[in-house]
């Protein structure tokens, strides 16, 4: 996850 | 986590280990289309990049390092393996992906979440996972029959986004701030590339015919 905590899929 | 993603992403290990088994069971990579097994790993090496500078758990890590590594030895199989590579279907294998990659570029530089390198390369990958079963479909098309295998793995890996998409609803419904526009459009559009290959595919189990796609 981006700093952003996004992206936490695949 | 939830059910839908974890059913997509097994799903889609599924698809990359029946296409496995057709290449190295039968040493065979007929009907299977180069081009979209390049544009896996593209899509794969320009997404994880963040492979070693986020660690989200040891699952995503672990199934980030089995798709890179299983689209590019797949790649690396069909172009280099004389016994496989005799029989990839150069003649019709002919789909210009270039222009996709490059199309996906221009878009990503357009439509994204930041404007990093990081950002824009990963709606590259999004966008360019969506597109990238293209060259495989006319593939199919222009080759009239489809063995059992490749149809399953085309048919897995068409599943893995739409259980993605229900995903989406749900991640939706139960987080607050849940929004991811890119990754939710490109999916409904990828999903729906498969739709008449779903189709056929049915026609084809319910009459347990072979698989033919019209040309």
């Amino acid at each position: 996850a981006r700093r952003d905590g996004s992206k936490d899929e695949l | 986590m939830n059910i839908f993603r974890f059913a997509g992403d097994m799903t889609h290990l599924i698809s990359i280990l029946v296409l496995l088994l057709k290449i190295y069971a039968t040493k065979s990579c007929s009907g299977i289309s180069l081009k979209t097994q390049e544009l896996y790993a593209l899509v794969f090496l320009t997404r994880y990049l963040d492979l070693f500078t986020d660690f989200i758990s040891l699952y995503n890590t672990l199934m980030k390092l089995v798709f890179i590594t299983s689209s590019l030895a797949i790649v690396w199989c069909m172009r280099g393996d004389p016994a496989v590579r005799r029989t990839y279907d150069k003649e019709i294998d002919t789909f210009r992906h270039y222009f996709l990659v490059l199309g996906c570029f221009v878009l990503a530089l357009l439509l994204h979440e930041k404007f990093t390198v990081q950002e824009v390369l990963w709606a590259f990958s999004i966008y360019l996972e969506a597109v990238a079963i293209i060259p495989q479909l006319v593939l199919l098309q222009r080759s009239g029959n489809v063995d059992n295998l490749t149809g399953q793995y085309v048919l897995f890996l068409g599943a893995y986004r739409a259980f993605y998409i229900l995903n989406w609803i749900y991640r939706y419904l139960t987080e607050a701030r849940f929004t991811r526009w890119i990754a939710c459009i490109s999916g409904l559009v990828q999903t729906a590339l498969y739709a008449d290959f779903f189709y056929y595919y049915f026609i084809s189990w319910k009459n347990n015919a072979k698989l033919k796609l019209p040309a």
